[in-house]
């Protein structure tokens, strides 16, 4: 267990989940039958693997639209995760199965942001909302959604600036963008590299705000991605992508199987 | 830790634990702390409060360096132009950190040329352009899909005809498992060693502080292909201590040169080893 306990905390899994998952494994490997074929090295090996499949999720999960449309998604998290691009990779998946979609540009505060997510929607094929630098973000989110509204789309898509879970201020803004949009969903976006921070910074925006999913980006690194289990392990909450490169075909469902073995090293 | 109590096993554990949580690492952490444990032993270390003190210098001296004397904003230029590649993954700040390095230059009075050399990712070159203005830099720049060697190299020409005392060049962020963009910055930097001899002066790695030990293996990769000769640490105002920096300078020897404290311009410090130490045990 030593050995595990290692490895995983190298993979960046945070030590507080490092303690409670190792025990939750060994008690598991105490309590059950060696299995037959397998050395016991082996089998505790196997269960770490089944249990931190389990706690990843056990399945794949879908982004599934509102009853009433439009569905509006939020992205947040802290500054450069990558919430603009992957707001525009998502935006692309939906065009690609036929739905209306609209972008909108409530990042008014860092330098082009409403100019890199105008271009991206072009590359996504997707509508798009934006006003200029200094206009508030709630605002610009609330008529983005109306518009999207009333020009049909199924689905409107939410970037928002880049923040700190300390800010109280910005952390309130979001709270608010929350209340005056009610989306369906709120997706943390999380680098695939972060290390012990993880569960600090996502346990916070949840409770904060309440998230409704996570996405774990640049996971085409050779980052082991423990926040993965981290962030899932803190929240309870579904990992919904995995960002997978810089272009907007650059995303993938989240595969439990594949992280755990890439965690495990 | 408390002050007068003795230093036993578990507040060792204790000790190695918050390092852990900070980034530093299985391995540094633990070598750490036998440093607190052969001072117990020999007598030198008696209670908490010292211990605290054994790591602090222990921390401070690794991270210091053997060049902390060297590149950073007061030091003399070297060129003219002083050359500064920023280099990094996706999304740490480089782009930022370019900005208020420009400004500080700015603020001594100095020529600044800011080389918009991410050619690749959206709104890229706006971001830096506004940031030129705000500075009161001149920007080289190219149309979409350039070559983003070609931009460096203008660059370098345009500082020289213009008596640009500082040439601060940006990179597209990069993955350092992808060798065709590993391949791009090396020709980067190998095109700005022709335009001027001896440039670039300082190349630097943009390292986010909640970046986990795959840190390590960034600066291992980067310092590999390029040459390092210092990092940026940026987002230490946010909650993660950036501990990967402990293992870079052990194994690396690559000292800090600067922080980042925040997205404004003002949100620049340079690197001092003693406060970063304290701030780690605070
Ligand atoms: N390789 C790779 N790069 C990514 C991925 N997702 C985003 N990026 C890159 O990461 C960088 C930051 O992405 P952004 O979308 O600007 O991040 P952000 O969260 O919107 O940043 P702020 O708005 O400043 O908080 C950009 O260079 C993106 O191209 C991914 O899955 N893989
Ligand atoms: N809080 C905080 N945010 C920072 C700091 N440095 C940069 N940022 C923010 O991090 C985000 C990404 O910064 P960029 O400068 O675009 O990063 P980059 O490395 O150039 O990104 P790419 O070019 O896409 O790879 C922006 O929202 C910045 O405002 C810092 O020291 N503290
Ligand atoms: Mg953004
Ligand atoms: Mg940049």
């Amino acid at each position: 267990m030593r050995e595990i306990r290692t490895a995983l905390l190298e993979a960046d899994v945070n030590f507080h989940v490092v303690k409670e998952f190792t025990e939750a494994a060994k008690a598991r490997a105490v309590g059950q039958e060696v299995l037959g074929s397998l050395t016991p090295g082996q089998a505790v090996v196997k269960i770490v693997h089944e249990e931190m499949v389990r706690i990843l999720g056990g399945a794949t999960v879908r982004l599934a639209l509102a009853p009433n449309p439009p569905t509006v998604v939020m992205m947040v998290g802290l500054q450069g995760s990558g919430k603009t691009t992957t707001a525009a990779k998502i935006a692309r998946q939906f065009v690609a199965d036929g739905r209306r979609v609209s972008l909108v540009a409530a990042d008014t505060q860092r330098p082009a942001a409403i100019d890199q997510l105008a271009v991206l929607a072009g590359q996504a094929g997707c509508a798009f909302y934006g006003t200029t630098p200094g206009d508030d973000p709630v605002r610009v989110a609330e008529e983005g959604v109306r518009r999207g509204s009333t020009q049909l789309a199924d689905v409107v898509i939410v970037d928002t600036a880049g923040r700190l879970q300390i800010d109280e201020p910005l952390m309130d803004e979001l709270g608010r963008m929350r209340e005056t949009l009610r989306p369906k969903e709120i997706l943390f976006v999380a680098d695939g590299m972060t290390g012990q921070e993880a569960v600090n910074v996502a346990r916070r925006f949840d409770e904060r705000i309440g998230l409704t999913g996570i996405v774990l980006t640049k996971m085409d690194g050779d980052a082991r991605g423990g926040a993965a289990l981290s962030i899932r392990a803190v929240t309870g909450k579904p990992i919904v992508y995995i960002g997978t490169g810089e272009k907007l075909d650059g995303i993938e469902p989240f595969h439990p199987e594949r992280i755990a073995s890439r965690i495990l090293g | 830790l408390l002050g007068e109590a003795r230093v036993d096993e578990s507040a060792l554990e204790d000790l190695e634990d918050r390092l852990i949580q900070a980034d530093v690492g299985v391995r540094t952490s633990a070598e750490l702390v036998e440093i607190v444990r052969l001072g117990v032993a020999r007598g030198e270390i008696e209670n908490g409060e010292s211990a605290r003190r054994a790591m602090v210098r222990a921390v401070e001296g690794l991270v210091k360096g053997s060049s902390s004397a060297g590149a950073h904003i007061d030091a003399p230029l070297q060129g003219p132009p002083h050359v500064i590649v920023f280099a990094g993954v996706n999304g740490v700040g480089k782009t930022t950190t370019i900005a208020k390095v420009g400004a500080r230059y700015r603020a001594q009075g100095r020529r600044v040329l800011l080389a918009a050399g991410d050619t690749f990712r959206a709104g890229a070159v706006d971001q830096l352009a506004v940031w030129a203005e705000r500075i009161g830099a001149d920007i080289v720049k190219q149309g979409a899909g350039a070559d983003s060697a070609s931009v460096a190299f203008d660059a370098v020409q345009a500082a020289r005809a213009r008596g640009a005392d500082v040439l601060l060049v940006d990179t597209a962020g990069r993955l350092h498992t992808k060798t065709n963009l590993m391949e791009e910055i090396k020709k980067v930097v190998r095109v700005i060693g022709k335009a001027l001899p001896g440039a670039p002066h300082e190349v630097l790695l943009v390292l986010d502080a909640t970046t986990g030990q795959n840190g390590l293996v960034q600066a291992r990769e980067f310092h590999s292909t390029i040459g390092l000769t210092g990092l940026v640490l940026t987002k230490l105002d946010g909650t993660a201590k950036g501990g990967i920096v402990i293992q870079i300078a052990r194994d690396l020897g690559l000292p800090v040169r600067y922080v980042g404290t925040g997205e404004g311009l003002d949100d620049l410090e340079p690197f001092d080893a003693a406060s970063y130490a304290e701030a780690l045990f605070g």
